[in-house]
């Protein structure tokens, strides 16, 4: 048996808001590790990776791994039944092919059932020793300029270097072009911009990805965003003291 | 003109 219990249910709802345009169907994994589920966009252009450990839940029952297939609009659709302030429990018994969502408030209890799917998928191995540059900004000024961005072209240019961390982009209308610079807020540490870098690196990636990404802005007041030296990106969120969603996105190369 | 890389390209499946 596997049961989960969240206090704070409008995480998972923000999880959710966060990854369901991205990703139609995803396997839940749940194991002693977490709550976890890795899954690629259908043109296998970006990669999401959300984990949710035990100890960031009231309880947590993982008797043996199972991993639950799920459609991200459908269980969407069910955690929108709930209100913002409910305690949610998920629940799914060994073998069976539904899952139940409940949702607690003050004023009392209501129960969903889902049904699961097969899904394939494998699991990809994900190397962080080839990062060759970190920035740590808040996650509002990120997804700000993303859609400033997107309003003037489709593609963005992201350099960092010792000046900054640099977006740019051109359109029909013209370019853009938005520098970052190092920021240390000690008062006010989610305010500040870091920038860690071994070698300066620039690499250019669809905008349409990058302004889904940051539908995850909600779950955190900073993102980090890593180039490695393969010019693969990596934007996390880390989701309150209980895990994190990374999205990786491939980058475009000059033919 | 640009490729799209595949997210493949970059991770090891099991």
């Amino acid at each position: 048996m596997f049961e989960l219990r969240l206090v704070q249910g409008s995480l998972l709802k923000k999880v959710l808001e966060a990854i369901k345009d991205l990703v139609n169907d995803a396997n839940f994994d749940c194991s002693a590790t977490g709550f976890s589920l890795q899954a690629m966009d259908p043109s296998h252009v970006a990669l999401v990776a959300l984990l949710l450990r035990p100890d960031g839940f009231e309880h947590y029952r993982c008797d043996r791994n199972i991993s639950m297939g799920m459609n991200l609009n459908n269980m969407s659709k069910i955690l929108k039944c709930g209100g913002n302030d409910d305690i949610i429990t998920i629940r799914a018994d060994d073998g069976s092919d539904t899952v139940t969502f409940m949702f607690e408030s003050p004023n009392g209890s209501a129960n969903f059932e889902m049904n699961l799917m097969d899904i394939d998928s494998e699991h990809h191995g994900i190397d962080e020793s080839k990062c060759c540059a970190v920035v740590r900004m808040p996650s509002s000024e990120f997804q700000r300029i993303c859609k400033v961005l997107s309003s003037i072209g489709d593609t963005v240019v992201i350099s960092v270097t010792n000046e900054g961390v640099q977006f740019s982009t051109r359109g029909d209308i013209g370019t853009a072009n938005i520098v970052c610079r190092q920021n240390i807020n000690v008062d006010k540490p989610e305010e500040s911009t870091v920038i860690e870098m071994s070698q300066p690196v620039s690499s250019q990636f669809p905008l349409r990805y990058m302004n889904s990404f940051t539908k995850a802005t909600p779950l955190s007041n900073t993102v980090t965003i890593s180039l490695t030296s393969e010019l693969l990106l990596a934007v996390e969120y880390t989701i309150a003291e209980m895990g994190y969603i990374r999205f990786y996105l491939a980058p475009k190369i000059e033919d | 003109p640009c490729l799209q890389r595949k997210i493949s390209d970059y991770f090891s499946g099991d």
